[in-house]
């Protein structure tokens, strides 16, 4: 499944407080490569809306230093997406 | 990957496909398949039809897995093809609904994209052409339609998720869709685009905030639907016209059918919130797709009841 590997990736929640946060986020995908899951793009992010965005394990430090840095509070939906690739075809019920 | 298709687990493309052939097989009253175009990399487009072979009935079209990481869709549009065969003749509603009406279900629209999720990258939206002039692979799918195509938020590089192509139904998957829909109009009378997550339910207008001319009827019918999907698990699942709701967007198949003359027009973003996002566990797929089912018959009932 997925020649692609996404070892140590993650996934970020974050919820732009004012205008500055949404224009960090937009230059954000400029900076470094991100994968928008909600939404689309960040076209179309703005105040208040939650954004999750899913960031390659080689970037993951340096985005959160940069949120960090604007003081962005940000949440961690995904660790490690390569194991919860694999545990999806894991049937636990 | 190994083993036999199942409802309740992820199938690939291959299985999926098999899967058509063999439900038209053993339900020759109740399910024709009907190839309506080619992928962009030559793959057939299978659409099943269901119901009970009448003439001049209603119609309903459903298309999954427009987006290729969104695995939860097609693994609906094959749940609701086993109910509805399954339970023809035993459940009242649902043997109602298909003696009066036909669903026309197409389980995958992006099934290159599908493919290169399974085998290359997982998190792959696009679909697979390569008919610009950049190095990057695949459109949008869902901003390709001819409804205020490349306005609003679609993107025109290539390079982007929401690249729209290069021009309005460029793209082979997207034709065959509204070919097939303007050739069936008359009767086709809602249309439903499952994608996911995000648990809501949405309706036109995406490309505008201006409300359609039967807003509140949409309204009243979106807010059953998510009644009737809550009823079964408590998921709640948001409603509203799609601009207001999430934020605008152009070149969709839902405002595209509206503009046609469809007037029940719904996009379904399934679970979840975000705990799992494009990874929903297998274990979901049977309470997310049994939910989305109710709400599927209970617009199904409406539109046989409200509709000449």
């Amino acid at each position: 499944i997925s020649a692609r590997r996404f070892d140590s990736a993650k996934v970020f929640r974050v919820k732009p407080q004012n205008e500055n946060q949404v224009s960090f986020l937009k230059n954000l995908a400029n900076i470094a490569q991100i994968d928008f899951w909600y939404p689309d793009s960040a076209l179309h992010i703005v105040n208040q809306m939650e954004v999750d965005f899913h960031v390659s394990g080689d970037q993951t430090k340096n985005v959160e230093s940069l949120m960090e840095q604007n003081g962005m509070h940000y949440e961690i939906l995904f660790q490690n997406l390569q194991e919860d690739i694999e545990n999806q075809l894991v049937d636990k019920s | 990957s190994t083993g036999k298709h199942s409802y309740t687990k992820y199938n690939d493309w291959r299985k999926i496909s098999a899967w058509t052939a063999r439900i038209e097989k053993r339900n020759p009253a109740l399910v024709s398949r009907i190839h309506i175009g080619n992928t962009f990399e030559n793959r057939p487009m299978y659409l099943l039809k269901v119901g009970k072979q009448s003439d001049a009935k209603k119609a309903i079209f459903i298309d999954c897995g427009i987006h290729a990481r969104e695995w939860i869709s097609p693994a609906f549009c094959q749940w609701f093809l086993k109910k509805a065969t399954r339970t023809y003749g035993k459940d009242t509603n649902m043997t109602y609904i298909l003696d009066n009406m036909n669903f026309y279900i197409l389980p995958l629209v992006n099934i290159d994209g599908y493919i290169w999720s399974w085998t290359q990258d997982r998190f792959w939206r696009k679909s697979r052409s390569n008919t610009s002039d950049s190095a990057c692979a695949g459109v949008d799918l869902n901003r390709n339609f001819d409804v205020a195509w490349g306005t609003v938020d679609a993107s025109k590089n290539p390079c982007q998720e929401i690249y729209c192509g290069t021009s309005p139904e460029s793209e082979p998957e997207t034709k065959a869709v509204t070919t097939f829909i303007r050739n069936h109009l008359s009767s086709i009378k809602a249309y439903l685009t499952i994608h996911s997550y995000s648990q809501m339910l949405l309706f036109p207008y995406g490309y505008t905030y201006e409300k359609t001319p039967n807003h509140d009827e949409l309204n009243e019918l979106a807010k059953g639907a998510a009644q009737a999907i809550a009823s079964l698990y408590g998921k709640h699942y948001n409603y509203g016209p799609s601009a207001a709701t999430i934020y605008p967007s152009s070149g969709c198949s839902d405002d595209w059918a509206y503009k046609l003359g469809i007037k029940y027009s719904f996009t379904f973003e399934l679970r979840d919130k975000g705990r799992y996002g494009f990874l929903l566990p297998e274990s979901q797929i049977k309470p997310t797709c049994e939910e989305i089912t109710l709400a599927v018959k209970f617009i199904a009932s409406y539109i046989l009841s409200h509709t000449s």
